[in-house]
């Protein structure tokens, strides 16, 4: 029923709601993020259950970005450059973006990245 | 990507996708994932944005990303966003902004404005035609009414050729993968087909979050780049995601 070449298709699934079973890896955890805040406390709660995994991501990056340039000036270049970038950004986002910063202990750049990475990968 | 927004036969949309992310950023040999798609795994929330104590709106989100790729405004609008590849990609407009013009906006700030701010399905769909942004993309967008949902395939500058749903002359759904929607998809990465194949199969009077999932989880719709799946129902003003898994024999992507 199915080929295991490109374009690998399957027979149309049935019965997999409510979801379980091997493609199922997770529920999601609900947060609630209150706009009446000022924007650099808006995101406290989130970030500091997933600060690890925040990080960790980040790490990935970071690794990724190391094996391509090893002299690790690339990412010399985002921790040092693309904070000055954040002031450029409309608020309130760019607030929120250091607010996320101070409450995770990832470098501002890096969170910077993190949020412009939809640009930078659309080539 | 996927996404897709489907009419039920009694004028109820469902709105859904399933968010694919990490290509060519780190394979991992051993466990045949990649690397970025498994780090944004445990960063995937749900989240309600209140004001004054009432829901603005809901959406899945990253962790530390402050801009909306998934999101419901409830009883107006739904709204998903998939990556468009170009030439002409992110990294120009981005260069733009550096050199200090800025009259461009960033994507998913633009989102996140949207379901902050638009109060009606034809407001949100003008805001994401017409305002310039820094990086093509594609949007799609539900409303509550019938009829109302949309692909809008957005160059920097703007809007071209929308594809609309229209129930009446048989188009009771529109999806989207990451290919515009005039043209064949690339014949390595066609995902348009085997989820349309089980669209059509579905039909239009089994529409529901039941049957769409099970879209959603037919391989190669769900890949080794899929982090998770939404579900939304505008009407319910009902949000409900999934962290997913591809396991082999699966697609990379």
């Amino acid at each position: 029923t199915a080929q295991y070449v490109p374009p690998f298709t399957e027979d149309c699934q049935t019965g997999m709601y409510p979801p379980s079973g091997p493609t199922f890896k997770g529920a999601v955890t609900w947060y609630t993020v209150d706009l009446d805040l000022p924007p650099s406390e808006r995101w406290k709660g989130v970030i500091t259950d997933k600060q690890k995994e925040l990080a960790s991501m980040i790490q990935a990056i970071k690794d990724l970005a190391d094996a391509f340039v090893p002299s690790g000036r690339l990412i010399d270049l985002v921790d040092r450059d693309l904070p000055l970038m954040v002031d450029t950004l409309p608020y309130p986002f760019n607030e929120e973006i250091r607010g996320i910063a101070t409450a995770s202990g990832v470098p501002l750049g890096e969170v910077v990245l993190f949020n412009i990475f939809y640009e930078i990968f659309t080539v | 990507c996927t996404s897709l927004v489907a009419e039920d036969p009694d004028g109820n949309l469902i709105h859904a996708r399933n968010l694919d992310f990490g290509l060519f950023m780190g394979w991992d040999l051993k466990n045949r994932s990649w690397v970025i798609t498994e780090k944004l795994k445990p960063l995937v929330v749900n989240i309600e944005f209140t004001r004054n104590n009432h829901t603005v709106f809901k959406s899945t989100n990253f962790a530390g990303y402050v801009g909306m790729l998934t999101g419901i405004r409830p009883h107006m609008f739904t709204l998903t966003m998939n990556e468009r590849f170009s030439l002409d990609g992110g990294y120009i407009g981005i260069l733009e902004w550096i050199l200090g013009k800025r009259d461009g906006m960033w994507m998913s700030f633009l989102t996140r404005s949207v379901l902050e701010n638009a109060t009606s399905y034809a407001e949100a769909k003008k805001l994401l035609s017409d305002t310039k942004l820094l990086a093509p993309a594609y949007f799609i967008l539900g409303g509550n009414q019938t009829g109302e949902g949309c692909i809008i395939t957005r160059s920097r500058t703007h809007s071209i050729n929308p594809l609309e749903l229209d129930p009446k002359k048989g188009r009771w759904y529109v999806l989207e993968t990451n290919y515009d929607h005039w043209k064949e998809p690339l014949f390595l990465d066609d995902r348009r087909t085997p989820a349309m194949k089980c669209m059509n199969q579905t039909t239009q009077t089994s529409i529901s979050f039941k049957t769409v999932y099970d879209v959603l989880s037919t391989k190669p719709v769900l890949n080794k780049l899929t982090t998770y799946t939404t579900l939304m129902d505008v009407s319910k003003g009902k949000l409900e995601s999934f962290i997913r898994d591809c396991p082999n024999p699966c697609m990379p992507w």
